[in-house]
This record gives structure tokens, sequence and C-alpha cells, in this order.
């Protein structure tokens, strides 16, 4: 049974994409077959996992848009044996343009991954833009689980009660099995007080679980993209990637 | 003549909403009337000048819709004399897709502030979100200039030019006045060697200033929204709010 996780925060810079190529690269680490899906115009998912936007011919724009294009045509092999992508580009965006006025136009990722992911990889992980429009709502629907990826700071806090209830009305009008697998620290310095009380009002937010695993603010996470590698090959010893693959196991875990 | 500034960046988390808040406190503090405005559905700028969103009647949300409040009726003023905000709450994402069909969609903010601000205040900031949609393209056609915060981080850099484009094409097709004042260097952390590349990357993009401001990464500015004040007034002594002032300086040398 293939696990299809959305990565999801409209608050920007929170660091969807980097838990998207991460936790995708530690998973594959494992052995397990793994597709990362790029929804999001800025294709940094694409770029971060090493594929040149020029090389790209087709994209998820060309899936979503009326030639309803196949996966199939446009998914690749990155450099790490069982992680492959599929690449979006700056076209997403009028293609998210185009799908407001489409029939069924929260579950046309769903459909396309309908059946044609079961056969070739264990989980696909989705990363989303910073927004709450189609493309987040798109991969909202088309999986069974969510991970928000939260920083340890105020207005991150503040933005979570929305995005949770918009989560929770997809699960009542489009995609009941849809479940938020929890709430993942990021950004964390502990020596800061502040990054302290933010964690602290996470955890207190009740409701929903925050991993006991934390991604700390470390500078590899950000020299990881320009490699093209997730975090796991690029610093394979660093506290970083040691991160990526206990979450790894607490997401296997939880199921 | 009244100078209407957007601050934008489709990249999220760069540093938009605490560019729009600090600048506008260096600004009000040396005795300019400056007007902030939310046009971010997620509401950060209101919340951090110390707005509680329950009290929140009416916002942008009002004067973009079919009623057109005029802002007259939605502004007020923070606890920082010279210094108001024009609130914004969740209602605008809906008021965006209202937007679409409107004519003249792209003009609606410009309109709104037309004749009016001159009146009453020397400098508007517009805060916009993590999207290159209505609302940003509004910012943008209201403005005279543009602000562009840059994470020095691998992304943010990458997904300069596609920004850089849709401003171009906005200063052809509906706004030639429009020019951008300079590309603001944020989260700067000097003792990273990817940090000094990424700068280094930005300075030889060309084309564009490069603001000789750099706002460093620093746990102030993650401090000063839980008081609802610049970190002009949080922290008036610190590295943050003397950065902010010289940028209040580079930004009135400019014109
Ligand atoms: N724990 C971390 N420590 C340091 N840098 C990080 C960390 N996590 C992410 N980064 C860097 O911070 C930036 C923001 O992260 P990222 O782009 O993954 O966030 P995002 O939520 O996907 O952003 P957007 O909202 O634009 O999609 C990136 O340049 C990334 O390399
Ligand atoms: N130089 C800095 N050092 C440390 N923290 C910062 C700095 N600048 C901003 N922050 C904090 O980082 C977070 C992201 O900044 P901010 O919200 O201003 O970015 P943004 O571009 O407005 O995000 P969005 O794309 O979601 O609108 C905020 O919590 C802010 O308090
Ligand atoms: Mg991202
Ligand atoms: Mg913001």
């Amino acid at each position: 049974m293939t696990k299809v996780i959305s990565i999801a925060n409209q608050k920007g810079g929170v660091g969807k994409t980097t838990a998207s190529i991460n936790l995708g690269g530690a998973l594959a680490e494992l052995g397990y077959r793994v597709l990362c899906i790029d929804m999001d115009p800025q294709a940094n998912l694409t770029v971060g996992l090493g594929i040149s936007l020029s090389d790209v011919r087709h994209s998820m724009a060309d899936v979503l848009s009326e030639n309803r294009v196949p996966l199939d045509e446009i998914v690749r092999q990155t450099e790490m044996p069982g992680l492959s992508v599929a690449p979006s580009t700056l076209e997403l965006a009028s293609t998210e343009v185009e799908l407001f006025t489409a029939i069924g136009r929260e579950m046309v990722l769903r459909d396309a991954l309908d059946g044609w992911a079961e056969r070739q990889y264990d989980v696909v992980i989705i990363d989303s833009p910073p927004t709450l429009g189609l493309l987040t709502i798109n991969a909202l629907v088309a999986s069974s689980r969510v991970i928000i990826p939260v920083q340890t700071q105020f207005y991150a806090i503040k933005g979570l009660t929305a995005l949770i209830k918009v989560i929770n009305t997809i699960k009542i009008k489009l995609n009941h099995d849809l479940e938020i697998l929890g709430l993942l620290a990021t950004f964390y310095d502990g020596r800061t007080v502040l990054a302290r009380e933010m964690l602290q009002n996470l955890r207190e937010l009740g409701d929903h679980r925050v991993f006991s695993t934390m991604i700390k603010q470390t500078v590899k996470l950000g020299e990881a993209p320009l490699t093209g590698k997730p975090v796991t090959e690029y610093a394979t010893h660093s506290a970083a990637a040691r991160a990526f693959r206990d979450l790894a196991q607490e997401v296997i875990e939880l199921g």
C-alpha cells in the first residue's frame, strides 16, 4: 500500500522543500522506493534534487492541465537510487489559474496518481507552495497523511490554526482518509529563549502530535541544495542527516 | 509627494513582513508619516504591529472587494507615533478569488490609494504574500518603488530572475513608474561560507542595486513581533534597529 504524504504550510520559508527532499532521501536510503512530487511553481524541489529547469520538457504543469499527460512521462530518476522526482516549472502557476474553472478541480492530482503509484512506489512525498490555493488543495486531496513543518517562530505558530481548519475541511468534504501525521519543529536553535518558548507553544497546542525529531538550524541544510542531493548524501554524518533519518523512523513507525 | 513602496518576493520566509514593519518603524522615528498596508491574508504585518485579528471589523478584504470600503475606514494608529496600519484578515484570500473576474482587477488598490494617501502620508509601505498572484500584482501596480528582500540562500537567489521578469512586465503594461529600489540581503550570517557566497552571487547578478545595508540573522527580529512593535522600539540599541535605520537612510537618499 503506497503512502502518499503531503508536506504543507501556507507560511513561507518554514522548511517544506527541505523536509520533502531530505525525508525522501532518508527513506530511499532505507530501501523504500520514493517519488517526490513538486507542486510548487518555484520548482525548488526540482532544482534541489539536481534537475536543471531548462532540461524539463514536461512537468506537473502538463499532468494537471487539460492535456492530462500521464505521470509516467514526466517522472525522472535522481542521482540517488530509489529516489525519483516529478518535476515542476513556472508554468504550473498558469495551470493553477486554468484549474479554477475545471470540473473536479480539486481531484486532478488524486486521479493522476490513482492506481499508478501503487505499482511502482512505497512512498510518495508532495512538496507544496506557500499558499492554500488549488495546488496545495490538490496535494491534500491526493494524500493520506500530511506533515506540517513549523518554524519555531511567532508568525509560523500563529498561522497554524487556519491551516488545521483547512485540512479538517478537506478531510470532511473531499478526502476522509487525510490525517495529520505530525507537526515538525524546524529552524530550532536551542540557545535562544524564543525557540524554546515557541517549541513549548507548539507542544501545548494539543490535538496533534509534535514529532520528537526536531530539525535544528544548520548551514548544512542551506548547502545541500547547491549539490542537488539530499543532506543524507551530501553530508551523510551530519546532525541534519541524522535528524532526517530519525524522522524517517518516526514516519515508518506511525504508519 | 507620497512615496509608495512595495516589499515583494514570491519566495517564502525571506523577511518581507520584517522589512515592512521595521523600515516603517525607522522612517516613523525620523518623523515621516508612514502607512503600512497588509496585502497578505496571513496578516502577519497586522499582528506584528500589535493588532489582534479578532478586533479587526473591516480590513483590506473590504477595500478590495465589491463594497470598495474607503481606506479611511480601516486604517488604525499603532502604538508608535507616526506609524499607521491598514490591516488584513484571512478573508483577503477569498477577495483575491473574487478579483479574478473583476474589471480592472489589477488596479483596485491603486484606485483606492489615488489622491487619498497624498494628503496624509509621506510613505506607504505594502507587505505582500509569498505568491505572484493578484494581491502582489495590485501592490506592484499601486507602487512607484519595490524593495526585494532576498535571503542569502540558494533557493531565494534562484527565484529572483522570475520575479524581476514579472516586475518588468508590470512596468511595461500596467505601471510605467515602477522601479526596483534595491535588493535587500537578509538572514545574513557572515560566519558561514554559504552566506558570503550567496551575497557575492546577489551582487554579481548586475542590473539592480543591492543595498549596502544587510539584515543579519538575529533573534531580536524573531522576538519583536511578540511585542507588536518594530525592532526600533522593542530593542532600540540593537544591531537590527541600527540596520533598519541605515536602510531608512538609504531609501531616503535614493528618493
Ligand atoms: N534547519 C535549517 N537550517 C538552516 N537552513 C535551513 C533549514 N531548513 C531549511 N533551510 C534553508 O532555508 C531556506 C528555506 O527553506 P525551504 O525553502 O525548505 O522552505 P519552504 O517552506 O519550502 O519555503 P517556501 O515557502 O518558499 O516553499 C532554504 O534556503 C533552505 O535551504
Ligand atoms: N534577520 C532575521 N534574523 C532572524 N529572524 C528573522 C530575520 N528576519 C526575519 N526573521 C524571522 O523569520 C521569520 C520569517 O520572516 P518574515 O515572516 O518576515 O518573512 P516573509 O517573507 O514575510 O514570510 P512570508 O513569505 O510567509 O510572508 C519570522 O518569524 C521573522 O520574525
Ligand atoms: Mg518550498
Ligand atoms: Mg510575510
